[in-house]
């Protein structure tokens, strides 16, 4: 049965996105066989690895919406081990939907466990929000990755998600946990960058990866052409941090 | 009667709080009367100028789903003409609780009116996301401004905020505009930078600001001291960018 672990943080833009597409991306290459579930209604994930949300091809408002089986919603990347479940605009307006629905954080955890044991590593990209797409992804899922900018507002709002996540564990998931916490756009040249790495450092130790993916232009270049940045270019500072991640979680 | 100007973009990390005060401190200390209004529950803006929520002091939360009268939730700041309602943990539930209330798109429009011929311009910063708060804001608004970072994925959400502005403008608030597009984060050594830049002057030309934020780390320094970077550190490339855009508002 593959693992199920989402990457989520309320506070937008620290990287929730560039981190499942290059995760995914290192597991596949390094032999595991994943599954990328993209639940941001802006589907970058989906653009991220080169899926633009056609209308027409089904991916995780219909999984969610709809009694389609979990398999037709499933798309092939250009990575052999890499397959995605895309996301669209339709997605925005799920919100809303689903609120009436019953067992309503249930719904993506029955779906994808029809297919669980095809894969290796299940990776669900959330929206920058607690709302109900990301306590799906929170019930589903067995661990939590917390990408966090190393700037102060992203450190304000660590607190706020760890007591969302332990509220899931109490009421809706028991198994929940950390997988880790992850250091994301690090500037070694400013204050601020240490600042946080060694607050959060202190205050979660073990919980932190080893593993701190520098700021690197390459790693926002790469999604303009479709591509992963350890596809785009692997040798760059940014694709080599993700690939450092996949190493240090295979263990 | 004052203006009602929102700060919105669904995606996140584009600079929405970074604007909302800077430029709102600008605009105080040009002599216009300034109400902020903070409607992200993660309650950055608030932070932002120095107002930590402590429970009890009641903010954005109570206006939307209570009966108080909306002076009881204004504070004021260390700047004199810069006044806030600031923002808290609950705002996380408000969603849901109005999704059966009765004109629930109507709630802040409302609460504002009856303040706004005290001030010359009122500054909605909106989540990351385009739920029932940000269409909250986009009703009570006369025009929208959208910080738009000079990055790929940014450029691809700018398409579905407009898409979603033409509808509340079509559907709820026909006087609704777009007051501009604001670059933000701009790093002249990139090309991704001077790509993005080159983009979206080309397809929105004269909505689009003159004024350019360029990356600056004071900007995001400012924030753990409580303070507007144009109160922080005036001189810094950051803070005269926020000024600029003050000036070139005021016209
Ligand atoms: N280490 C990095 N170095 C440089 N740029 C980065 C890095 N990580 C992410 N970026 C860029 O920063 C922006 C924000 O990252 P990303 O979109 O992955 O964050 P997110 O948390 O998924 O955002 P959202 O909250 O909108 O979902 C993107 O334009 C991305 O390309
Ligand atoms: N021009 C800039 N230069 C450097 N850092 C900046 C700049 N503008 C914003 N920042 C920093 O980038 C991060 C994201 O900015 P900010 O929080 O204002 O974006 P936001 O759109 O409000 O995010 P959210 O979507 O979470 O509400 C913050 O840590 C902020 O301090
Ligand atoms: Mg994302
Ligand atoms: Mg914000």
């Amino acid at each position: 049965m593959g693992k199920i672990l989402c990457v989520a943080n309320q506070k937008g833009g620290v990287g929730k996105t560039t981190t499942a597409v290059n995760l995914a991306a290192s597991l596949a290459i390094s032999d595991q066989r994943v599954l990328m579930v993209d639940l941001d209604p802006q589907a970058n994930a989906s653009a991220g690895v080169g899926v633009r949300g056609q209308d027409g091809i089904p991916g995780t408002y219909e999984l969610l919406t709809s009694s389609i089986e979990t398999v037709k919603t499933i798309h092939t990347t250009e990575l052999e081990n890499l397959h995605l479940i895309p996301s669209g605009r339709d997605l925005v307006g799920a919100q809303v939907e689903l609120v009436q629905a019953p067992r309503r954080e249930y719904l993506l955890k029955n779906a994808l466990v029809k297919v669980a044991d095809r894969y290796d590593y299940i990776l669900i990209d959330c929206p920058p929000s607690l709302g109900l797409l990301t306590l799906n992804a929170l019930v589903a899922a067995q661990t939590v990755l917390i990408p966090m900018q190393c700037e102060y507002y992203a450190l304000e709002g660590l607190g706020q998600l760890l007591h969302t996540i332990q509220r899931v564990k109490r009421k809706l998931n028991p198994g929940l946990d950390v997988e880790g916490i992850l250091l994301t756009m690090f500037d070694g040249r400013n204050n601020l960058s240490r600042q946080v790495v060694a607050e959060v450092s202190k205050h979660f130790g073990p919980k932190v990866f080893k593993t701190i993916i520098p700021r690197n232009v390459r790693l926002s270049e790469a999604p303009s052409h479709g591509q992963p940045a350890i596809i785009y270019d692997p040798r760059s500072a940014g694709a080599q941090g993700y690939l450092g991640l996949a190493k240090e979680m295979l263990g």
